[in-house]
């Protein structure tokens, strides 16, 4: 499992 | 995006809308918090600096303009347009009570330390309790206006959907962001009580007041 990378939620 | 997210996204959409046209229409912001909307205002400006270093989609870059955008818009409805009937006298809980702690947590607990992502996990720990100054004017006057409440449902349900969301992509994406998660599942009980009480007032007709 990747946790985030990136912030792609608001 | 999936449905659980986009619902959360339209649940926290409605609740803006809700809270601007209560002002609006009544010409008043009595019962609520500018606090709890000057912490919303610097949640959405942290955490979207982001606007000008990375690119999602253009339905994000649009959320993000139009949250932070309405947020100062809400301030300046109750801190300027509507300011005499702004009920200071109650809304007197202490921002920098909820402001030193999150910024010192996420100077902790953070992904990589840099000044953007420190600002985005300040804003996610922020979020969680930036209802508080508004939920304690709620527990001092021991009421809310129906409109009111309906924007703090909506407004508790968009995060209520987000940890739905959080589930779905954990298991369909094997994607996961414990920050996220851990401050969203705070926040989401934070309005547990209110829940309890909306649902058993105010859906059934009748006003929404805490039990003497």
């Amino acid at each position: 499992t990747a946790e985030h990378d990136e912030h792609d939620e608001l | 995006m999936n449905i659980f997210r986009f619902l959360g996204d339209a649940s926290h959409f409605a609740a803006i809308i809700i809270l601007v046209l209560k002002i609006w229409k009544t010409r008043s912001c009595a019962g609520l918090s500018g606090r709890s909307q000057i912490a919303f205002a610097i949640v959405f400006t942290t955490r979207y600096v982001d606007l000008l270093t990375s690119y999602v989609s253009l339905y994000n870059s649009l959320a993000k303009i139009i949250f932070i955008f309405s947020s100062y818009a809400t301030l300046y409805l109750i801190y300027f347009r509507f300011k005499a009937t702004y009920d200071g006298n109650h809304d007197t809980f202490r921002l920098e009570f909820l402001l030193v702690p999150c910024a010192l947590l996420a100077l902790i607990v953070n992904h990589r330390f840099q000044v953007v992502e420190l600002l985005w996990t300040f804003s996610i720990y922020l979020e969680s309790v930036a209802i508080l100054p508004q939920l304690f004017l709620i527990s001092k006057t021991g009421e809310a206006e129906t409109i009111t409440s309906h924007y703090l449902f909506s407004l508790g349900s968009y995060r209520g959907l987000y940890i739905l969301n959080w589930i779905y992509r954990y298991y369909v994406q094997n994607y996961y962001d414990l920050i996220a998660i851990s401050a969203g599942v705070l926040q989401t009980l934070l309005y547990c009580d209110f829940f309890y009480l909306y649902i058993t007032r105010v859906i059934k007709g009748k006003a929404f007041a805490l039990p003497a």
